[in-house]
């Protein structure tokens, strides 16, 4: 799902 | 957010503002390899396009944009500015043998074929491998001044920092992202014989030569 792909790290 | 990554965070930005202070206060960027510097901005730049479409927090985009304004003004300095002190002639490798096998890799393993992800993976891929042009120029040269050791090990430092903050988020959140988590340590162990030398010879005073 695209939750997962929201990188939060930078 | 965890120890492990705010450290790593700021160990990155700390690498970033030395190179930075070093060329600038030197007014030289002698044994900086400019190659490097192009592939860490064009890392930044494929991996922050989505800085006004994906707001995670205020954190995340301030330090975006210090890492995007930081290394596009590094390469500025290095090619326009301080060219005349550029070291061209031992910054040699060959960065297209970079670029292309990691931008075929992107399009190859990823975690999703849209455009926004695979530049992501393009940008985690080549981060792994844009020291080596540096590393190479130092092997070239046979040595480093101190003030770009110590900028090499705050940067190696950083990744090696972020594997923890996996290794944490895992155990913690159940969070991994293999792809970050293979390139992280690939890139961290390019930086194994540096951190040796820089542990054995520059904290103890010493210059950093690397056998010839």
């Amino acid at each position: 799902n695209d939750k997962d792909s929201t990188h939060d790290e930078l | 957010m965890n120890v492990f990554r705010l450290v790593g965070d700021l160990s990155h930005l700390l690498a970033i503002i030395i190179l930075l202070l070093k060329i600038w206060k030197t007014r030289s960027c002698a044994g900086v390899s400019g190659k490097s510097q192009i592939l860490f901005s064009l890392v930044f730049i494929t991996r922050y396009l989505d800085l006004f479409t994906n707001f995670i927090s205020v954190y995340n985009s301030v330090m975006k944009i210090i890492y995007l304004v930081t290394s596009l003004g590094t390469v500025y300095l290095m090619y326009f500015k301080f060219k005349a002190t550029y070291d061209s002639n031992h910054d040699t490798f060959r960065i297209e043998f970079l670029v292309v096998p990691v931008g075929g890799l992107s399009f190859l393993v990823n975690h999703d074929f849209t455009p926004l992800e695979i530049l992501w993976t393009f940008s985690i891929y080549l981060e792994s491998v844009a020291i080596l042009p540096q590393l190479f120029m130092i092997s070239k040269t046979g040595e480093a001044e101190t003030i770009t050791s110590h900028y090499l090990f705050a940067l190696g430092s950083y990744r090696a920092l972020y594997i923890v903050n996996w290794v944490y988020r895992y155990y913690t959140e159940g969070f991994f992202d293999l792809i970050a988590i293979v390139a992280g340590c690939v890139q961290t162990i390019l930086y194994c014989d540096f951190f040796y030398l820089y542990i054995t010879k520059v904290l103890k005073g010493k210059q950093l030569k690397l056998p010839a």
